[in-house]
């Protein structure tokens, strides 16, 4: 039996369009930990890692650890008829091939319940290992969304490359090309305007923003983004759900011939 | 000219 309330349902909501044009189909992993979800993009260059840990649901009862698989533009279909405001409701019976999403409006005058066939998928986990990355830039979500926006419409790949003076964002195409400098700034007035660099190695790495953009559709869920790399790893771009949990993005680097 | 390498290459599979 698996029934998770979540008071804010707008966050289900933001996270199935952050990863539904990614992923197509996808098992959510249900623990006592939390509701958990690790997949790949169908050509295996980009993954998406989402938590959201058992303290943040108003009820969370998992009583073993089961994987559901779901259509995920289906069930983003479903929770697009679920209210900004509404309380949401996941609940599953054992052995059951159906998921009901329970929508409550705040003052409890409207319930609707959807109920949803669940999908055998086959998937592939992937151990991510723990690691030290040589750069780190955490910056406002909405100026990375801006960025990839803009340097798409010139070119097709990013190089990313960090150094001491700040983060460099450059792309070339038929038309011409582009550079946007991006230097630490700290003294603003709200801390999800600050751009912070933590460099230990210059890193300069270059990705697809075909990619990049997709991942910028997680921006309604977090004011900061977070971009960690090192050279010759997959760059991980994290927005944080709240102290609840986090979407991350991993992508393969591109590699010159 | 640069390519792609898929994720499988990075991270272990399993």
């Amino acid at each position: 039996m698996l029934e998770l309330r979540l008071v804010q349902g707008s966050l289900l909501k933001k996270v199935l369009e952050a990863i539904k044009d990614l992923v197509n189909e996808a098992n959510f992993d249900c623990s006592s930990t939390g509701f958990s979800l690790q997949a790949m993009d169908s050509s295996h260059v980009a993954l998406v890692a989402l938590m959201l840990r058992s303290e943040g649901f108003e009820h969370y009862r998992c009583d073993r650890t089961i994987s559901i698989g779901m259509n995920l533009t289906n069930m983003a279909k479903m929770l697009k008829c679920a209210g900004n405001d509404d309380i949401i409701t996941i609940k599953a019976d054992d052995g059951s091939d159906t998921v009901t999403f329970m929508f409550e409006s705040p003052s409890q005058d409207k319930i609707s319940d959807f109920e949803m066939k669940l999908m055998e998928i086959d998937s592939e986990h992937l151990g991510i290992p723990d690691t030290e990355y040589q750069s780190s830039i955490k910056m406002p979500s909405q100026e990375f969304l801006r960025i990839c926006k803009d340097l798409s419409s010139i070119g097709d790949t990013v190089m990313i490359s960090v150094t001491k003076d700040g983060v460099k964002f450059t792309t070339s195409g038929d038309i011409g090309t582009a550079n946007i400098v991006c230097r630490q700034n700290t003294s603003v007035d709200e801390p999800e305007n600050a751009t912070e660099i933590k460099m230990q190695e210059p890193v300069s790495l270059t990705f697809a923003l075909r990619y990049l953009n997709s991942f910028t559709k997680a921006t309604p869920l977090a004011n900061i983004v977070t971009l960690s790399m090192s050279a010759d790893l997959p760059i991980v771009v994290e927005y944080k759900i709240g102290d609840m949990g986090y979407v991350r993005y991993y992508l393969a680097p591109k590699i010159e011939e | 000219e640069t390519s792609q390498n898929g994720l499988g290459g990075f991270f272990k599979r399993g």
